[in-house]
């Protein structure tokens, strides 16, 4: 049974840098 | 050419969010993915080394102008509120904060992934990841 990090469940939303 | 072994899944709708998966917690707990809790990713990012949940707030929620298949959420994401588009599956969940699973189409959710979930919201918090570190 494959088992999967919890973190990819999260999507992964970077915000720009505006600073 | 059909899908092997009876998996209907849409392409780019990733295997871990069919219910019964086993998601392995930071603190190496092991739960189901139907079975998650807010604290869960919480703890599990102040664990993480270089991972931070940020809260994003669901700003719109709009057809694709490619397909009808996607929709277009966009996200105002941080204390810093920078606004962040992404084009998903309408049925793609998102965490939401103190509520669970939600997607643009539930209803379509449910029948393919058999994930309980509810209707993504504009106003909706949903949990997404940033590096700790990022300068």
């Amino acid at each position: 049974v494959p088992v999967f990090p919890w973190h990819s469940l999260v999507p992964f939303l970077a915000p720009t840098q505006s600073d | 050419p059909p899908p092997p072994s009876g998996a209907a899944l849409p392409p780019s709708l990733p295997p871990y969010f069919v219910k019964g998966s086993i998601i392995q917690l930071a603190n190496g707990e092991l739960k189901r993915v139907e079975d998650l809790k807010t604290e869960d990713f919480i703890q599990s990012a102040e664990i993480s080394s270089d991972l931070k949940i940020d809260s994003s707030t669901v700003e719109r929620i709009e057809g694709s102008r490619t397909s009808p298949d996607f929709a277009v959420v966009q996200f105002s994401v941080g204390e810093h509120r920078s606004q962040v588009s992404v084009e998903v599956l309408v049925e793609y969940p998102f965490f939401v904060f103190g509520q669970g699973w939600s997607s643009c189409c539930p209803d379509r959710t449910t029948q393919l992934l058999e994930l309980p979930c509810t209707k993504l919201s504009v106003g909706d918090v949903c949990i997404s990841l940033t590096l700790k570190n990022l300068k």
